[in-house]
């Protein structure tokens, strides 16, 4: 029974992809069984992985479109520290040809129930659009964990996500639990430690203890095609993610 | 006759928003009469500059959705640097609510038409979702600003823009001018400097020379409500906007 985690925020840029496979990748360390699964259009989790078009078939695509293979779109490799199941340009298309198609919010969970049983972790790279593809993973998640920039306009933009949240538990009918990290924070910049403190103040146990730093390594690990954990593991950035694992873990 | 810049890029979280307030308080101190336009419905430029619901009731909701009020919608006040339109929540139903309608792509350029002669610039903060009003605002500019991190998934990110330049110029049968703006640039990160490298080579003469630097002074200015022009005038960050405002001037 794997432990669901929906890595979401309406933002762009707050460090989604980043959380998801650091995140993936740390808890990997800890021993766990993970699945990683990009379902951004944009595939940029899927693109730092060394997925380009043409070196792959299978993607997360089908999940959404009906597709008469059926292959597995579960990629395991010697060179990758989770399971992963890549993105798709063609993913832009499923909101419009999903559009007003019955139980369309439940294809995640159901393709989960029946193919990510053997995991211990399933993380979700959620595109920052609202629509069908974010709602099926908050749909399927147990946990919606939300990374905010430790600036001021992510105080703004917390309203956004909770207010999506807030709808969805109207739908669901239950509780939909979700908890902040806190990223990209500056120790040097007063106006981080302001909104840190602010975040503290109003989210409570709803914040990760917890802080991903701003560290360049992030950057140039993306380069690389790894996550910081492989290629920096005694940088600040790694070594928080190995924190919040352990934090994870012990939810 | 203005010249109206469209700041557009649809990934998340690469100075968009920094760009249209940082060139727009540039331009403005080179002496030109300069009016910006928050068109994102995260509202994050109106929330930047201490427009907060309650405080101001038009807005560029007006422009595309019919209002009876015929209010002005541009905000010129004391502590601001250029004239101003902000966003509302409400844009996020613009969508929806311009479904199939003809001619909803022109709303904003019949607008400029109007009531926005009388600026030298005109600078659209875009949303990064692909939809009607980021048509809008791309038919509607004579240049589109594109701001890029210099990080490896920016290139991947530049495909995208690209595609919806070349799709806008088939229906709109002309050229559409865009030149890139390279951001958030860390010389100290061997990647950073690779990636602009690798800019420079790819777009030549369509890349500006102006490279705007990574500097913590953009989220200490975000959190006091003014932009980094006006707080921290010596930073790095400043200077480059000042010299990107010249770059845009001679264009
Ligand atoms: N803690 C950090 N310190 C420094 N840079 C970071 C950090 N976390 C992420 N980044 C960098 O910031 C950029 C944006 O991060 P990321 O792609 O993870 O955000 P995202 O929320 O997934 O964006 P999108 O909304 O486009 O999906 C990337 O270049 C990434 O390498
Ligand atoms: N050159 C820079 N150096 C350091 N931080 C920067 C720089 N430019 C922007 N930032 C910060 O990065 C964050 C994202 O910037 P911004 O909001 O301008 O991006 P955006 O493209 O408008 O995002 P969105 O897609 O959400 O509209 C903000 O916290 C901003 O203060
Ligand atoms: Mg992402
Ligand atoms: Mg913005």
């Amino acid at each position: 029974m794997p432990k669901i985690l929906a890595i979401a925020n309406q933002k762009g840029g707050v460090g989604k992809t980043t959380t998801a496979l650091s995140l993936g990748s740390a808890l990997a360390k800890l021993k766990t069984k993970v699945l990683v699964m990009d379902l951004d259009p944009h595939a940029c989790a899927t693109v730092h992985l060394s997925f380009f078009p043409g070196n792959y078939q299978e993607s997360a695509l089908d999940i959404f479109l009906v597709s008469k293979e059926k292959k597995s779109i579960i990629y395991e490799r010697e060179n990758l520290p989770f399971a992963f199941v890549p993105s798709h340009i063609k993913m832009a298309e499923v909101e419009g040809a999903l559009k007003n198609i019955p139980g369309r919010g439940w294809l995640l969970k159901k393709w989960l129930q029946k193919e990510a049983q053997n995991y211990d972790y399933v993380l979700l790279d959620c595109p920052p659009q609202t629509g069908v593809i974010l709602l099926n993973a908050l749909a399927a998640s147990n946990l919606v964990l939300v990374p905010v920039q430790t600036d001021f306009l992510a105080l703004h933009g917390l309203k956004l996500i909770f207010d999506t949240l807030k709808l969805l538990q109207k739908s669901l009918k239950r509780e939909v639990e979700f908890k902040v990290l806190a990223t990209m924070f500056d120790i040097r910049t007063k106006a981080s430690r302001k909104v840190l403190n602010l975040l503290r103040k109003k989210l409570k146990d709803k914040l990760f203890n917890t802080i991903i730093p701003i560290d360049t390594k992030f950057r140039e690990a993306s380069s690389m095609g790894k996550t910081i954990l492989e290629l920096f593991p005694e940088s600040r950035g790694a070594l928080q993610y190995l924190n919040l694992a352990k934090e994870v873990h012990r939810l």
